[in-house]
């Protein structure tokens, strides 16, 4: 129902009385799924009709994205213009089953390596990577007493692709953080470009207290299995004409900046040098 | 300082049946001349919060109301619009007039939690009406 002049208000939590079902309003008439016909959020929108997520996300994963969300665009939904970030699409993916292997040492902290499977389905073939991390936090928020330097090995082990490399050794210290993220581009990149959909690795830790800088720090073993399984997560640019091309539309502001009759009075000066120089 | 009023200048300037508000009405703005309207929905009353997580609401906007004949550079309107007006009022009225459109857009930042459980975030183009224009 539309409130007089201004703004058209539905009144809360008054039901949508539309005789039309808001999904038939989705449905192209004739029934047939023209993938082109509607843009990707519509589609998914039609295609959700009545069905519910077959898993629930985990609230740890939805908290992290619902941050990113506030960093990223304002209470009304609209992308802030203050990012440079190129991506137009994150995705987040809980591992759909892990394996802990040896049990972790507590004493020198060597911790239980992990096998973990994921399933990027989602992941379109429009949506190119640009960056991609591991996501690891702690079941409750733990404090160090002095900074840690954790040596990690992360394999590959499925699909075993010829020319990605399969380990990435590294390290990171890490403090009082809630998040740790883990970089694994040059992991993924080559296996989501050839739309590897299903991703096995195995994560192992090392980790040391970092005595040279605190050597009072009690010796105390600390329990890093508190660690919780990494979330993966992934940076995209969706190549479709329906997403938000950030690049795409600054350049284009700054090309249309100019008024019509600005570019034409350039070009006709333009023209009238060059036919001079003729 | 009792000036003599010759009778002349006692004669009404314009002719009695002369409206002057009626004069005056055509160069005021029509109305409900075409502009941005609000639409504020929320995915609650949609049904789709169970999976579109943010934004709560959302406001496509939207433009309604009449173009008036002079329209270019009020709503960045093409030539073009002119002379459907021109074909509409002389030539032939099955022409339709030019409409009241959106002419600009800004992207909508969604995030949704997909049927397997994953969360994404998106951003999607041409999602909020920011400029009506008369096509």
């Amino acid at each position: 129902s539309q409130a007089p002049r201004g703004e058209a208000v539905i009144a809360a939590g008054a039901e949508l009385e539309s005789e039309a079902d808001p999904w038939s309003l989705l449905q192209p008439l004739d029934g047939a799924d023209r993938p082109g016909l509607l843009p990707p959020l519509f589609k998914v929108l039609s295609d959700r009709r009545g069905e519910t997520p077959r898993l629930q996300p985990d609230s740890r994963a939805l908290y992290y994205m619902k941050k990113l969300y506030k960093t990223y665009a304002t209470k009304e939904g609209v992308p802030k213009s203050g990012r440079s970030h190129l991506h137009n699409t994150v995705r987040l993916f809980t591992p759909c089953a892990q394996h802990k292997q040896a049990p972790g040492d507590r004493v020198t902290g060597i911790l239980s390596s992990v096998d973990l499977l994921f399933n990027l389905d989602r992941v379109t073939a429009v949506e190119h990577l640009l960056k991609s991390v591991l996501l690891y936090t702690f079941n409750n928020s733990v404090s160090f007493p002095s900074a840690v330097t954790c040596v990690y090995n992360l394999v590959i082990k499925e699909p075993k692709s010829s020319n990605a490399p399969s380990r990435a050794p590294s390290s990171f210290t890490f403090r009082n953080h809630k998040w740790i993220e883990i970089d694994v581009t040059s992991l993924l990149q080559p296996l989501v470009a050839s739309s590897e959909r299903s991703i096995h690795m195995s994560v192992n830790f090392t980790c040391k207290k970092d005595q040279s800088k605190h050597p009072s720090a009690q010796d105390g073993p600390f329990n890093m299995t508190l660690l919780v399984p990494p979330s993966l997560i992934l940076y995209l640019n969706d190549t479709s004409a329906q997403a938000y091309h950030r690049w795409y539309s600054l350049h284009h502001k700054r090309g249309s900046s100019q008024g019509p009759d600005q570019e034409r009075s350039e070009t006709a000066v333009g023209e009238r040098s060059a036919r001079h120089r003729r | 300082g009792q000036e003599i009023i010759s009778p002349e200048f006692k004669k009404p300037l314009v002719p009695v049946s002369f409206n002057l508000s009626e004069y005056f009405k055509q160069f005021l703005f029509p109305q409900n001349e075409c502009e941005l309207h609000d639409f504020r929905l929320s995915f609650s009353q949609l049904k789709w919060d169970s999976w579109i997580v943010a934004p709560h609401r959302y406001n496509p906007r939207y433009c309604k109301g009449d173009c008036p004949r002079a329209v270019r550079h009020r709503y960045g309107s093409p030539v073009h619009t002119m002379v459907q007006n021109i074909i509409y009022e002389r030539l032939d009225p099955s022409v339709p007039r030019p409409s009241c459109v959106p002419g600009k857009y800004s992207p909508l930042s969604v995030l949704t939690i997909e049927p397997d459980g994953s969360i994404a975030y998106k951003e999607y183009e041409d999602m909020i009406a920011t400029k009506c224009t008369c096509r």
